[in-house]
């Protein structure tokens, strides 16, 4: 389930996946 | 400093990024143990919010209190 995974972390210095393009 | 602006110049995914670079220490500073799942979540709110966050740590705060009760209901 995606719930689990959710929030998305942030990390510094990485790519922001939890948020996708639009 | 990160100013609209810039922001517009940049694609979505790239706007989060901006702001979360900024955001995290900021987050850290209040809530060290959780600071990577709630700046994620912050970041899910619109850009002119997070920004409105960066510049009154009142409004910080009180979103990174409000976003530590969502997730221990989350995972509770």
């Amino acid at each position: 389930s995606s719930s689990v995974n959710w929030p998305p972390e942030f990390r510094p210095g990485e790519p922001w996946k939890g948020y996708p393009n639009i | 400093d990160l100013k609209a602006t810039v922001l517009s110049a940049a694609s979505p995914g790239e706007q989060k990024e901006m702001l979360g670079e900024r955001l995290f220490p900021l987050v850290q500073a209040i809530q060290p143990t959780m600071s990577n799942k709630i700046t994620g979540m912050l970041l899910e709110l619109e850009n002119s919010e997070l920004l409105h966050m960066l510049e009154s740590p009142e409004s910080l705060r009180s979103m990174v209190e409000e976003a530590v009760e969502v997730l221990q209901a989350h995972q509770a």
